[in-house]
């Protein structure tokens, strides 16, 4: 996260490779799955033996000590409807929900968050030296109306995109956070809205930021957890 | 450590019919298939056999499909094992082994009957219930070194070799072999290789079931995940997987669906110069090996154009993609690149959400095989025929019956998949049903909340 500070997010998880090197982020939105972006693996028959996923800790790399620290196998992925670039996880046991470790809310189906509703992302991914990059960083972004992003990305933003507006002093995702969540606070409940996927350029000033409008796939979402 | 179903090929879902008039058929056993292949290759008179995987029962068979007066016939509750012997028209080795019907020499001249004795009087090698001289079908009871052979019918000739194939010779392979379809079922060291619908003795992940278009038949040489050339897991535990020895065909195909502006299908074909991701990360050079390491040397995959660094799609995966050149991360697909104007609408397609179409699509968009509706298995499905009537729940055809918004689905053959999406495509881009804002009537249950107190402490 660029432009972000040191904060505190329950439901972002880390997701790590066989060498234990985080890599993505992800949101836990049951007990036992965490929502991902695609493009943070190969396939989607890829061979997650090694993969895990830690939560309940600020530390990118926790030390043994860490008393809060959980750390899941992931058992499958499973991926979106093609054009989604979403994938869920499924971890081989439930989470242990604590004062660390919560669920983020999920949108109803289709819901369209208000323009200017402050939202905030989430990870350990990349500062540029703008923050520790050793611990979860979160940064805030306001929600940018459909139409006005559209004109600023000249009529290139999809349905199923959701934008930001820039800001000057250049906040925004960046390598290793992608697959991370866009939490926008609603009825005084953190919801997951969107999905960091990757972009160009990290924390543009001069053009919106898109994320995977998550609304649009809740039926997916839900089906797959009761599948 | 081989099963005894090494030695025998598997049809499923298919039932041998003979003729009344022949013997009657042998009385049914019980047992796994490989207990019945046990049974059936200790027998003399049992050349196949059907087992039904459901009350374990088979029935040994002294027939195969090329017997006179035996036909195929579908049935879903047997698989039909034959001995390869019988069914293989190339050879293994000097082809002792070989039980085909070929009756000609390599001359062309007709076989004279094992049983007789004219013109060509021998009392060397007549038939027997053990040495398979049957008819007068060339064989090789000798072990002469140029394989099967035969005395023929005409005076001047006494005996002539029959000229039959090495089955390693008898189908070439094109590229990476990712298409052979041979018999080859021993690695270039000579080990045996383990039949893929068996985990013993080596697990592996690449069930039938899961890929019913890599051809994973029995334990022939394949090539399931785009290694260099075919290979198979072998039946020696300390050796878990070795290439085998296929001959290349000496004419190279010509490379299908070629496109350089746009890609088709899964973009195999793609020859375009695009090299960087989605997100505008240059692509790492295919025949460097930083920052990422891999094994699609351009060398050893000379047809899939692994030119520069240009997105291609050398394994069969979704898209044309590339390693990239950032060390964190290591592969991206390239979507960016546009899917050809005329594929779109090439193929079925359904209307609004699918909720009526009535295609016969069967595959999802990764082409796994459909599981029947009213199936049970490998998924207990929560939605059938039953609890669905209307909805035209036929066979394994994709449907909607739930009104997915993402379009037809099906639960799958593959164990660790319940359901995915079809490969069809929708006729016209929906009309975006709107977006709601709901104002503030959204209420939320046991998530997003947090501790505030330590969203300060972090400050």
């Amino acid at each position: 996260i660029v432009g972000g500070q040191p904060g505190n997010s329950p439901w972002t998880v880390s997701i790590r490779n066989r060498a234990g090197v985080h890599f993505c982020g992800g949101s836990l939105v049951k007990e036992q799955w965490v929502i991902s972006t695609r493009q943070c693996f190969s396939s989607c028959d890829a061979d997650l033996a090694g993969y895990e996923v830690q939560l309940g800790t600020l530390f990118k790399d926790p030390g043994p000590g860490d008393p809060d620290q959980q750390t899941i196998p992931i058992a499958r992925i499973v991926c979106g409807p093609s054009e989604s670039q979403l994938v869920m996880l499924k971890l081989a046991r439930p989470a242990t929900l604590n004062r660390r470790v919560a669920l983020i809310c999920l949108p109803p189906e289709r819901y369209v968050v208000p323009a200017g509703t402050v939202c905030e992302i989430a990870g350990w991914g990349e500062t540029r030296g703008t923050a520790d990059g050793s611990v979860l960083n979160v940064a805030r972004l306001p929600v940018l109306a459909h139409g006005e992003c559209n004109a600023a990305l000249r009529g290139r933003v999809k349905e199923s995109e959701l934008c930001t507006a820039p800001l000057r002093a250049g906040v925004g995702a960046c390598e290793g956070d992608y697959g991370g969540p866009l939490a926008c606070l609603t009825a005084d409940c953190w919801v997951l809205e969107g999905v960091i996927t990757p972009s160009r350029v990290c924390a543009r000033t001069d053009q919106p930021a898109l994320f995977i409008r998550v609304s649009l796939y809740v039926d997916w979402i839900y089906k797959v957890m009761r599948m | 450590h081989r099963s005894p179903l090494n030695d025998f090929q598997r049809l499923r879902a298919t039932e041998l019919l003979a003729a009344p008039a022949d013997p009657p058929r042998l009385l049914p056993e019980w047992g796994s298939a490989e207990q019945c292949a046990q049974r059936c290759a200790a027998s003399l008179a049992c050349r196949a056999f059907h087992h039904d995987r459901q009350s374990q029962q088979c029935h040994l068979l002294p027939w195969t499909q090329h017997s006179p007066q035996v036909q195929l016939q579908k049935n879903i509750h047997y698989d039909l094992y034959q001995k390869k012997d019988y069914l293989r028209d190339c050879i293994v080795a000097d082809g002792s082994s070989y039980r085909g019907m070929r009756a000609m020499t390599e001359k062309g001249l007709r076989c004279q009957h094992w049983q007789a004795t004219t013109p060509h009087d021998h009392s060397r090698f007549l038939p027997s219930p053990h040495n398979g001289l049957e008819e007068n079908y060339c064989r090789n009871p000798d072990k002469d070194k140029r394989g099967p052979w035969c005395y023929t019918v005409d005076p001047n000739v006494r005996h002539q070799s029959c000229g039959i194939k090495k089955c390693e010779d008898a189908v070439c392979m094109t590229c990476n072999g990712e298409e052979y379809r041979g018999t080859v079922d021993h690695t270039e060291s000579g080990t045996e290789c383990q039949r893929w619908d068996l985990q013993h003795p080596h697990k592996h992940p690449y069930h039938p079931d899961k890929y019913p278009d890599k051809g994973l038949d029995d334990n022939y040489c394949r090539n399931p995940d785009s290694s260099e050339r075919p290979w198979c897991y072998t039946t020696d535990p300390g050796r878990e997987r070795e290439y085998c020895r296929i001959r290349f065909c000496k004419k190279r195909p010509r490379p299908l669906n070629v496109t350089t502006s746009c890609f088709r299908g899964k973009g195999e074909g793609y020859r375009g110069r695009v090299n960087v991701t989605v997100s505008g990360i240059p692509c790492q050079r295919w025949d460097t090996q930083t920052p990422h390491q891999h094994h699609f040397v351009p060398e050893k995959y000379s047809c899939k154009d692994l030119q520069e660094n240009y997105c291609r799609n050398p394994d069969g995966s979704e898209a044309p993609w590339c390693f990239t050149a950032r060390s964190t991360v290591r592969i991206a697909f390239c979507f960016h690149i546009r899917r050809c104007p005329d594929e779109l609408g090439a193929e079925e397609c359904y209307h609004g959400h699918g909720e009526s179409y009535r295609g016969h699509v069967s595959k999802t968009r990764k082409g796994i095989t459909c599981q029947p509706w009213a199936a049970q298995t490998p998924h207990v499905p929560q939605i059938s025929p039953i609890t669905h009537p209307e909805a035209h729940l036929e066979e394994n055809y994709c449907r909607n019956p739930d009104n997915d918004s993402h379009g037809p689905w099906c639960y799958t053959m593959d164990p660790r998949t319940p359901f995915d999406y079809c490969a069809i495509k929708p006729c016209c881009k929906p009309l975006p049903a709107p977006l709601q804002s709901y104002g503030d009537v959204v209420a939320f249950e046991q998530c997003g909340q947090r501790d505030e107190r330590l969203q300060r402490k972090g400050r």
